[in-house]
């Protein structure tokens, strides 16, 4: 199984989004795919129209409660799985600050119970909290969904660092798969340069003994599309939504370019 | 001295290019003001060009340490200062979590010494935490930046919750003073529902003995406009930089509109 968070602490650049159309997509082609939303906000659960009322489990149990992982999932469709959030994980931050080994709650409960996936995909919430640290600590790669604007660009160094001291302390087999670029607006200034700036960091990180040193920018590119913003409205996929759609063939490529991008870890 | 957090955890809707350039919009009309950026991503702080290496004291240090508010403001243009963060804030949330009214402390500092000021804006992160909860007991309004598309409007309800709780355990006075469209795609479907909605739900608040009773959705739209997405990597107000764009024509107005807005509280 492999094993991807999708993170970034700057927010609203298109992490639930991409987790989202990237688990449907690795779906649809064949995959089987468990999708967890470790983000208080419970986008990834809202945009695929999951039902977090009733008695099931969701990701707060399993975190600070007994539940098994496999309790907090529910199919939404073919080959795909969500293990649920509700707005109650915004209390396990907290609830889980005084406890022993805080940042690898989420890594023991997948070890005690894993899904039975190709690929496990991890939406994170916009911060670099408790939430993310589990996250980090019990996947093999991360994806970093990046929008080309300056304020998204100006956190990549935090980010790295992070990923850095979460693979020295909790996660040694941790690695940065890449970057994909989110809400491109082709042909702006902006977009080019922040673009090259990240290819250009990555091409001089080559070899080096850094968690990011496979990493590439996607030559996938998601560009600005207006689908993609009214279709979690539906608690659908884009693929549900609007098939041919330019989000619907941006993250089928994107899919697609991950099957063939071997892993980083 | 008026005080207004801008605040949703909803990440990249235009908090901070909300509080950066209504606090300059403001100071162009003649008004003191100081902003405090609250986030430790240092948005504000980085979008305005501060620089934050030298010995004078951040926010962090006011908040964990001895170091008074006056400490971390720097002027940086006329009739603005800014209360400065760095990226050590983001170890603040877990400092301040053991202390007693660990959400009261940045509302002491600020009593302690409270800036010479017309206007104070809180820029906050996407986040319902503990530095939110600080910029929440310490002031008496709130504004929401909000992008008319659906996940973004989700988690109005619970940011109203949010408020509610803070003004009956820690605030009394606080009120929700409205909300501002951001990132405005004039002309779609999405934006216009969206829109309607949010302000059906404040015309039947009206009266209701609830903190948002009074509360408004500002006739301003802040349009989309790439100036004010490239204006933060020259380190300048949108005015500075683009002073005849649409981006600075919508937020010249929202300050006006905003002079000419009573106080909720
Ligand atoms: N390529 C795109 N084109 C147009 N809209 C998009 C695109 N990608 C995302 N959006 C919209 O932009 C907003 C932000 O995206 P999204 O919520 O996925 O970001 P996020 O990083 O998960 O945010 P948060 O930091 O709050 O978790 C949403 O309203 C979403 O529908
Ligand atoms: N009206 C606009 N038109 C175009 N771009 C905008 C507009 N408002 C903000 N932006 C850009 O969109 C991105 C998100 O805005 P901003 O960083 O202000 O949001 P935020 O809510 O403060 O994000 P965070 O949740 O990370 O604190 C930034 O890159 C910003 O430059
Ligand atoms: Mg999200
Ligand atoms: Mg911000």
């Amino acid at each position: 199984m492999r094993t991807i968070a999708i993170m970034n602490q700057k927010g609203g650049v298109g992490k639930t989004t991409t987790a989202v159309n990237l688990a449907a997509g690795l779906a649809a082609a064949g995959r089987r795919v468990c999708l967890v939303d470790l983000d208080p906000q419970a986008h990834a659960t809202l945009h695929l129209g999951v039902d977090v009322t009733g008695r099931q489990a969701s990701i707060y149990e399993v975190l600070t409660g007994d539940a098994s992982f496999s309790s907090a999932c529910r199919p939404v469709g073919e080959g795909l799985v969500v293990a649920a959030s509700g707005i109650d994980l915004a209390a396990a931050e907290l609830e889980l600050a005084d406890r022993e080994n805080r940042e690898l709650v989420f890594r023991e409960k997948l070890r005690a119970g894993p899904p039975e996936a190709d690929y496990l995909l991890v939406d994170c919430p916009p911060s670099l909290g408790l939430l993310t640290l589990n996250a980090l600590a019990a996947v093999s790669e991360v994806l970093i969904p990046l929008q080309p604007q300056f304020l998204a660009l100006h956190g990549l160094g935090k980010l790295l660092e992070t990923i850095r001291a979460v693979a020295g302390r909790l996660n040694p087999s941790l690695r940065l798969l890449g970057v994909v670029f989110c809400m491109y607006d082709t042909g702006t200034r902006l977009a080019t340069e922040v673009r090259q700036d990240v290819e250009a960091f990555f091409q001089a990180a080559r070899g080096s003994a850094t968690p990011w040193a496979k990493a590439l920018a996607f030559r996938t590119r998601v560009r600005r599309n207006i689908r993609l913003a009214e279709a979690p409205s539906f608690g659908q996929s884009i693929f549900q939504y609007a098939r041919t759609s330019h989000g619907a063939e941006d993250y089928q490529a994107l899919a697609e370019e991950l099957l063939r991008t071997p892993p980083a870890a």
